[in-house]
């Protein structure tokens, strides 16, 4: 599936693909806005983008590049 | 950097299981070799391929479908490769990817492989974007080395090569295998029809073993051939039957007077164990789910065993056709199927039997065709799918030519 113009649930499906967002182990399956945004935030940091939290222009564009496909250790909490 | 774990052993042997279609096979080989090079020349590593049976890295192309890999590729761009931690082994590349050297086209073969060796050699993911083990691509280039973040992580794990360990390093080098072809048996040609032996083995999977060689089956086609001792390490190749059993896990291979046991790709402690009671220079083996039990066949006689029980066999064997009907003497392959079916297979043919045991009117049938996705009388008789990406393939053609109502193939195999 292409990051399309709303991707939302594209974004998020790469954050809890590759660490940056985890499920929580009980209680509802969709994500609290406050964890999309910290994962956003994590992510944009680790890519040396403007960190904003919000699912902007660059940040799409950062997802669609080609990448290993191991998760990434930046998000402090789901690493932890 | 981030340490996800580390070998025992600094003295690791590789072994390149395919190369990508879209190289020279010397450009590849030569990429994926300077890609260890990175790593050995900042740490007291050595890598010896091998070219055949076990080795510590196993580097290997697959697509989207995989039989030997719960992580199925994406297609062109995303995710290009994935590796296992220590000491695991597994570095896989995604053989949809333009794999690329000395060119900005494309993806890096050297790069992206001098990453994912990073992984299986313990490596996380680097923070710095520039560094090797940066998640995302950087884009080839052409004076690529080591971001000191890499350098600092492999150090921390095995590490620094410092120039001393360096000479009594190269003194303790063993000797590199002989290069030889990466295939150093002819492969056989799926679309002979000929088999050794065939299995449904663990997670549904459907197994065509033949010479050296074994493959996949699936509804789009073929898997890449591979050599048999490269999954199941240990085994030989040319084999007279495999059976795996639901019920206990095993996987039995027979070959003479030996069999061996395994457990998904693992071999069982103590095999492989010698045939005392059945004969030797089995024909074929089949696991039946309806009594839970592996029948052996050879020439025209056959044995019931329970796995998990002390079989009498002193009735054995019994004939063949006394409760398979129809089916011919020295049958070269068998299996029970997961559509129910029990299927013999001899010469270029196959039978397929209900579940009374009794062969179904319209048989024999051709298996290259029916079973191997090959294209009848054509002079280009290679199979759809395999190394070949199945083109236009209609599987609900596919479901007609694999005989049965196609709606219950078409669901089994779809």
């Amino acid at each position: 599936r292409t990051l399309g113009p709303s991707g939302k649930e594209e974004a998020v499906d790469y954050l809890l693909q590759y660490g940056y967002l985890q499920k929580p182990l009980e209680g509802p399956d969709d994500f609290k806005p406050e964890d999309i945004m910290e994962a956003l935030r994590a992510f944009q940091e680790a890519s040396e983008l403007p960190v904003s939290g919000e699912l902007d222009d660059a940040t799409r564009a950062r997802m669609r590049q080609p990448r290993c496909g191991l998760e990434d250790p930046f998000n402090q909490k789901t690493l932890k | 950097y981030l340490l996800l774990g580390r070998w025992r052993k600094k003295h690791l042997t590789f072994r390149i299981l395919n190369l990508p279609s879209t190289l020279p096979p010397h450009t590849a080989r030569a990429a994926l070799l300077q890609a260890f090079q990175y790593w050995s020349n900042v740490a007291p590593l050595t890598f010896r391929e091998v070219q055949a049976g076990w080795a510590d890295i196993r580097l290997s192309f697959h697509g989207r479908q995989s039989p030997y890999c719960s992580n199925s590729f994406d297609g062109p761009g995303r995710v290009l490769a994935h590796a296992d931690i220590p000491e695991l082994g597994s570095v896989h590349f995604d053989e949809d990817e333009l794999w690329t050297e000395r060119t900005y086209r494309g993806v890096n073969l050297r790069i992206i492989a001098a990453h994912e060796l990073g992984h299986a050699l313990g490596l996380g993911h680097s923070r710095y974007t520039q560094a090797l083990m940066a998640p995302v691509y950087a884009g080839y280039r052409p004076h690529f080395k080591l971001h000191p973040d890499d350098v600092a992580g492999i150090q921390a794990l095995y590490g620094k090569k410092s120039p001393e360990t360096e000479d009594e390093e190269e003194e303790m080098e063993l000797p590199t295998v002989p290069h030889v072809p990466t295939e150093p048996s002819p492969m056989p040609d799926p679309c002979s029809g000929e088999l050794d032996a065939v299995m449904l083995g663990p997670r549904g999977k459907t197994y065509a073993f033949k010479g050296n060689y074994v493959w996949t089956v699936t509804d789009s086609g073929l898997g890449p051939l591979f050599q048999v001792s490269a999954l199941w390490e240990g085994l030989p190749g040319n084999l007279d039957a495999a059976v795996y059993s639901p019920r206990t896990q095993w996987i039995h291979f027979f070959k003479g007077d030996k069999v061996w046991r395994y457990i998904n790709f693992k071999m069982s402690p103590g095999f492989p164990k010698k045939l005392n009671r059945v004969d030797p220079h089995l024909d074929a083996a089949l696991y039946w789910p309806f009594n839970k039990k592996v029948f052996l066949f050879k020439g025209s006689g056959y044995w019931q065993w329970d796995e998990l029980a002390r079989t009498d066999f002193s009735h054995y064997p019994k004939p063949i056709k006394g409760l398979f009907t129809g089916v011919p003497d020295q049958p070269s392959a068998a299996m029970g199927w997961r559509d129910g079916h029990v299927y013999f297979f001899k010469g270029k043919q196959y039978w397929r039997l209900n579940q009374q045991l009794r062969v179904e009117k319209g048989y024999p049938r051709d298996t290259a065709h029916n079973w191997m996705h090959c294209r009848p009388q054509t002079s280009d008789n290679t199979p759809l799918g395999g190394n070949t990406t199945p083109s236009g393939t209609d599987n609900s053609a596919i479901g007609t030519n694999l005989d049965t109502t196609s709606s219950a193939i078409d669901t089994t195999l779809n």
